[in-house]
């Protein structure tokens, strides 16, 4: 399978929310994604690596206008469960590369990440699925992220790609 | 939009690498990564969470068999930059909600976790796409952890929904 990329897709509209030291036990990010779903959130992006201890990180991204509304969740889930702090973070830009076959071609993230660290773009938060790969920026790298990403990838587009900028 | 279920996958062949307190400088994913890809590792999910220090934790999965080349390769890449350690755990399963329309709707992801709660399981890392939301959690409790999340998804499945044990 070639690898094929369709396009690249950058979202400056975002904000990112961290919840430090989390206790790493079940029932616990149910708890944290119903009482968002509750007051209507729509989360984007969630990532959470894995730890050793009894503890973990949880990240998400949402909408930059449900910020004020989720600091309010947040405070009611401090005050219910334990959490060393939760920190918030509206300068972000997500850039995607988004492709069929990425999951066969290992080089594929490789080459997004190396393309951003040759402009010295700090890769903040990474996700990734078998057709795409994400990374957040600062904001206002977003537009100089998606140019050195379609830099690196030119010679693997469609007939009518489109970077989204 | 209507959320529709379109199966749930289950992977047991995989291993986590996570790689801690390395440092948030421009660069550094491109090198791990293009290190891997070099002696042509598959890598499956890559998972970044933000912090607000200058270092990073960043874990990913590999196939199983590929666990020893990458100690090998990961023992490069602490000689050569600064990382508190590495760490390995094969004791993982793969369970991925794959469907439609789920960015659109805050409650998918809070239901899958709340399903994985209530059955008392952990889930070690999460990653979500706008098609798929994937969680780790130990490897003997894969089988369990699909009963859980088909029974919570029962109502919203295609016509020939078949769960992927
Ligand atoms: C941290 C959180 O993901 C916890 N491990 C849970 O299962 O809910
Ligand atoms: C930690 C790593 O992702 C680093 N921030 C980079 O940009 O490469």
């Amino acid at each position: 399978e070639r690898f094929v990329v369709s396009g690249i897709v950058l979202n400056k509209k975002e904000a990112r929310v961290t919840i430090k030291e989390v206790a790493d036990k079940p029932g616990i990010a149910g708890f944290i994604f119903t009482e968002l779903a509750r007051v209507n959130i729509n989360v984007d992006m969630i990532v959470q690596s894995s730890t050793k201890g009894g503890k973990n990180d949880i990240s998400f991204t949402i909408e930059e206008k449900d910020l004020k509304e989720v600091e309010k969740v947040m405070e009611k889930i401090k005050k219910e469960r334990e959490v060393k702090e939760v920190f918030y973070n509206s300068d972000m830009a997500k850039v995607s590369l988004v492709g069929a076959g990425m999951q066969s071609h290992p080089g594929v993230a490789a080459r997004m990440f190396t393309s951003l660290g040759r402009e010295k773009i700090n890769i903040d938060m990474i996700s990734t699925s078998e057709i795409k790969i994400s990374c957040v920026v600062k904001k206002n790298e977003g537009e100089k992220a998606v140019r050195a990403i379609y830099k690196e990838f030119e010679e693997d587009k469609e007939e009518n790609f489109e970077p989204g900028i």
